[in-house]
């Protein structure tokens, strides 16, 4: 069976894209079959993970031509690691998608032919709710959640949740929320607690026990273009990444 | 003379929020009148100064019903800075103003009624380039871009700039980028030197001397709904940003 998992939050800046390319390649890294899907205009996962935005085709191809999402995976360092690059035309998409017919589920239709082939997909999204996390969301059976411990990520949580269940009553019945990362997490700041309480009583069961200490390697390694695990393989996020796909696996 | 000054990147959790509410009232402080928009549907300027985003009117009235700003100002905690509330209505109104009549001017025609009344405008942009950040670039006449001191965003500050030349083109010839403003910069840190120069060659002449220190009294700030100045006024973040504001001021 193959578990398809949107990586979202519209507050930025949170840890979306570090989790979703340090995730990916942790599973892989522990035999499966994983394919890294970059939704964000940004590109920011097709870079951490050492891919050229400019390189085509991509997801913009496969949103508004139809493409298959065959025809635009490309391997990456971690091997049982497959990953479709995004590029700066996606962020003509959301405009492009408005008027199209059944544009919440293009991703969903191209993700589902390729479900054989994968034991897990990985979709990063962009810091908004619009039409592309919209995408995201539909096409996935799971949601993870990477919460910054602070303040202002606190905020956006409760209005995630509602799109959540709209999306869920209108487009896929069938998304879970797999679970709350807490990110960027500092035990010696009083923040920190409070945020991280906060949090595991609002989401009760369903916070992931690892944390994702600050720790610079994850800030890093991008501009090696390496994730985590292959950048600095004994760093503090190697081992807290590696912590957070065996939950993930054990949470079939 | 009124400067109107958009808070932009779509680069998430750079310090746009933290550098619009901030800065404002820096300015205001200093004897200014300042007028302080939030136009992200996330609404985190708002309760960063203390408003409450469930209150209307505010932004989206403005914004999709044509309303004034003057009847949607609210006073806050700092004298001389009044300022306008998001609400999470407003994720809605990127889509509902995609087939308005003249969809990217809403903003600029409201600010232009208010200009005499202030002499600082700052607008605070949402993570992304659409038409909620292409209203506040067109609505202004000067860009601070905060960029923080790390790999992703350097990446986006390309695009960001691409985006200028357009709306400079098409929809505001007089925009101005009036300073990039390194943010969550650490000295310590290997990674930030090397963004930091970057950053100094690409925009040679346009980055604020100052630049602002990860400080935790900043992140702690709006969970009191205070501007830092009012929070801790002797931090290390509320001299900063006082510094920032006595540089802006003098780049008029
Ligand atoms: N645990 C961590 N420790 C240190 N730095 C981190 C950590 N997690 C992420 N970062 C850094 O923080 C910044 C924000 O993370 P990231 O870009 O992954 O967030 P995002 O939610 O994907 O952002 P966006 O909203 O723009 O998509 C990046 O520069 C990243 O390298
Ligand atoms: N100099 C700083 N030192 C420490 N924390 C900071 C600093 N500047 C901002 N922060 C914190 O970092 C987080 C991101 O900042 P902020 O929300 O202002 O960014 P943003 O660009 O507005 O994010 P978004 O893209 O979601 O709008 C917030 O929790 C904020 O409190
Ligand atoms: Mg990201
Ligand atoms: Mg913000």
């Amino acid at each position: 069976v193959c578990r398809v998992i949107a990586v979202a939050n519209q507050k930025g800046g949170v840890g979306k894209t570090t989790t979703a390319v340090s995730l990916a390649s942790a599973v892989a890294e522990s035999g499966h079959k994983v394919l890294l899907l970059d939704i964000d205009p940004q590109a920011n996962a097709t870079s951490g993970i050492g891919l050229d935005h400019r390189s085509a085709p991509g997801i913009y191809e496969v949103l508004v031509d139809g493409l298959s999402l065959t025809h635009a995976v490309m391997s990456t360092v971690q091997e049982g690691l497959l990953a479709v690059p995004s590029s700066i035309d996606l962020a003509g998409a959301e405009i492009e998608l408005v008027t199209a017919m059944s544009r919440e589920t293009k991703l969903k239709m191209a993700v589902n032919e390729v479900r054989p082939f994968f034991d897990y997909v990985f979709i990063d999204c962009p810091p908004s709710l619009g039409l592309l996390t919209l995408n995201g969301l539909t096409a996935s059976d799971e949601l993870v959640i990477p919460v910054q411990c602070e303040f202002y990520a606190l905020e956006g949580v409760s209005k995630l949740r509602e799109t959540v269940d709209l999306v869920k009553t209108n487009l896929n019945p069938g998304l879970e929320i797999s679970g709350v990362l807490l990110t960027m997490y500092d035990g010696r700041a009083k923040l920190t607690e409070q945020v991280a309480n906060e949090v595991r009583k609002s989401f009760a069961g369903n916070v992931f026990e690892t944390v994702v200490n600050r720790n610079v390697r994850l800030a890093e390694a991008p501009s090696h273009g390496l994730p985590i695990n292959k950048y600095q393989p004994k760093s503090s996020g190697a081992l807290a990444y590696r912590a957070v796909a065996k939950e993930l696996i054990g949470r079939a």
